[in-house]
């Protein structure tokens, strides 16, 4: 470990580890490292991934605001400090792994929606994210039709009709409309090392 | 499908903030 590589994150010890806590081997968290250097030199080339580098990869515009892409970069950014780092990125990215356990996206997608992180996904913050699609995609709705989608999911998903989704009522919805968690999985990140050959320029090991 | 017979998750769930397949398009 040069403090070179330690700096850039390349040291054996640093990739090994975070192998072992994620999906990925060295060599595929190395290929991740190479998305990364991308992804955190897009506006600041500072090894970090800001807010509008994730949104400028996204949804190809640093500016504006859209929810949900805020609340999968508060998800990746575990430590809160505004910024995601690159053991933060492969931690969440191996939730999005084709090989990860469906109740690890479906936590996942929980936190997502709980907005103000109250353990529940309640019936305002459902609306809110509604609106917030429709705004996004240039859809318009009646008032009446939307209440109408969203009685309909609450009868489905609230068993116990209390306005609000709990985890354990969430788990049973999902397993009812797999769909739901779709964009969990990403089958890019099987082959990452495919996807991201160039990691190979820079590897520490050989798998 | 149309809006009255999606949930509002599916809704949702296209949003285009959610689709970290983008991440991986050259």
């Amino acid at each position: 470990c040069s403090p070179e590589s330690q700096k850039r994150l390349r040291c054996y010890d640093n990739l090994s580890l975070l192998a072992s806590e994620t999906r990925f081997s060295v060599n595929e968290v190395e290929a991740l490292y190479e998305l990364f250097k991308k992804l955190s030199s897009s506006i600041i080339d500072d090894g970090l991934i800001h807010k509008e580098e994730l949104q400028l990869a996204l949804l190809r515009s640093p500016y504006g605001e859209n929810l949900f892409l805020d609340r999968v970069f508060d998800l990746f950014d575990e430590k809160r400090n505004g910024v995601i780092e690159f053991d933060e990125f492969v931690h969440a990215l191996s939730i999005f792994h084709p090989h990860a356990p469906m109740e690890e996206k479906s936590d996942f997608v929980f936190k997502l929606y709980d907005l103000r992180q109250t353990g529940f996904i309640e019936r305002e913050e459902v609306k809110q994210m509604v609106i917030a699609i429709l705004m996004e995609s240039d859809m318009r709705l009646s008032d009446e039709l939307l209440e109408a989608i969203l009685d309909k999911t609450f009868a489905d998903a609230d068993t116990d009709m209390d306005g609000r989704i709990s985890k354990e009522e969430w788990k049973v919805f999902v397993s009812k409309h797999p769909s739901l968690l779709k964009n969990m999985t990403l089958p890019y990140l099987k082959d990452i090392t495919t996807v991201f050959p160039s990691f190979i320029f820079n590897t520490e090991v050989e798998d | 499908a149309s809006p009255v017979t999606m949930n509002a998750f599916e809704l949702i769930s296209k949003s285009r903030g959610l689709d970290l397949a983008t991440l991986f398009e050259k």
